[in-house]
């Protein structure tokens, strides 16, 4: 029975994307077979997990996982109907809960899902949060970042007074983390004030080596899995995997 | 009669907030009446530059421009509609035409205005390229940022050929900068070889300060103008104006 996560925040460039594919990464390189939805149009966990084909169209149609390079790991790429999907969803009655239904019988074949979501909470990523059991939320310890949080959490209890979701906060990751930021460590220290137990131990350093394995097409733990970045995520994904256990 | 600039791009994070607030400063710094309009529903924008006014509406309801701490700079804030504006505005059968109609009056009275977009190329983004008359693209010198360039040019495109739109390009802006990347001298000399005198010939590098200014609620001018990144737009914001003049 799997753990499926949505990664989301409606502010951009936090470092969604990055850390779906380097958790999933180290999620497989623990033995979990680990799956890749990707519902953002923009396609940047597809390219670096090698699912874009042309053509192809995404989880909502029907798209079927195809293997990584990696083994253990697999992605539904975001296909080329995705941006349309935004509008197809706001008109149909049920257009929230699609997502949630198509992940349904993907749930026996995997024991973790990831969801990336694009940066902003309209239908595409409200699927993901109704689809899922567990939320991330990747944070950039930047004053633009914080001042949207409040927001995004706001939009998670009107979900669940709503559309009865039942996604559970699983974590804050600090991402980009770099201690030359002034506010760096204010916003550590009020994330852990305030949630505690629900904010990752593990904190995502500002590491080069995240932002160019990328370009070769590669997660973190293929490409420099004993950089700053790679030793974090490894830990980050061994604390999410400890939490499946409780 | 007022130079209309968006500034887009539908990539997360790369700077298109730091850009509008910082460019924008530097222009009434030399005597430009200028404006901003915060078409994001994030308000990133409005909350530097102190037009967040709880229950005020968008430009969207018709709001007016609010005069800055800095004189000569004004803001028509997010204002809390903007967001359901999306919905309306898809709805709506001219519905992409909204803020050229809107901005017009507006054209008057200032010499330059910047207009926000949030991370995507939804209805909001859309309006912002058909009111505009010029379009600055800011853009990480990273992997994920680059990926997406082709796509919100094919859309400009688009809009071109459906929506007679006019907007031409005014230039790509390099964002934080980091020597230290691999990628950066790599994406700025692709830059420059496809886009020669549409790529600013300043480097906006990445810079604590740009980071710092905002959580004070203020623009590099205020908060830092003789740090790297002050310098940097204070250049950029120089070439933008001597491209008016053409
Ligand atoms: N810890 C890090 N250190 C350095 N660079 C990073 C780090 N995390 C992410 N990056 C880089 O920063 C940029 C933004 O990250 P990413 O694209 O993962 O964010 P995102 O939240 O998915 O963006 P979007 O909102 O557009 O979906 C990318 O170029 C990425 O390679
Ligand atoms: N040159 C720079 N050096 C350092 N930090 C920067 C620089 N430019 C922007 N920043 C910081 O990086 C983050 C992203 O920038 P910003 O919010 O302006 O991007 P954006 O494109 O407007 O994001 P969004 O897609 O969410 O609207 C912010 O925290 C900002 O303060
Ligand atoms: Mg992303
Ligand atoms: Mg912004």
């Amino acid at each position: 029975m799997a753990h499926v996560i949505a990664v989301s925040n409606q502010k951009g460039g936090v470092g969604k994307t990055t850390t779906v594919v380097n958790l999933a990464a180290f999620c497989a390189l623990a033995g979990l077979k680990t799956l890749v939805i990707d519902s953002d149009p923009q396609g940047n966990a597809s390219s670096v997990l090698g699912g874009t084909v042309t053509g192809q169209g995404s989880i909502y149609s029907q798209a079927q996982p195809v293997p990584c390079v990696q083994s253990g790991l697999s992605v539904v790429p975001a296909g080329a109907d995705l941006l349309d999907q935004e509008a197809v969803l706001l008109r149909s009655p049920h257009g929230r809960f699609i997502l949630r239904q198509l992940v349904a019988p993907l749930r026996d074949a995997f024991d973790v899902i990831f969801i990336d979501c694009p940066p902003n909470l309209a239908q595409l990523s409200t699927n993901a949060l109704l689809a899922a059991d567990h939320l991330v939320i990747p944070l950039q310890s930047e004053y633009f970042a914080l001042e949207g949080l409040s927001h995004l959490l706001a939009y998670v209890e009107i979900l669940r007074d709503e559309a009865e979701a039942t996604i559970d906060l699983r974590g804050i990751l600090l991402t980009m983390f770099d201690p030359g930021y002034p506010l760096a460590y204010q916003v550590e220290q009020e994330i852990r004030q305030h949630f505690a137990e629900r904010a990752f131990r593990s904190v995502i350093p500002r590491d080069v080596a995240l932002a160019a394995a990328p370009s070769h097409g590669k997660t973190i733990l293929d490409y420099d899995p004993l950089s700053r970045g790679g030793i974090a995520y490894l830990s980050a994904a061994q604390e999410l995997i400890h939490g499946f256990k409780r």
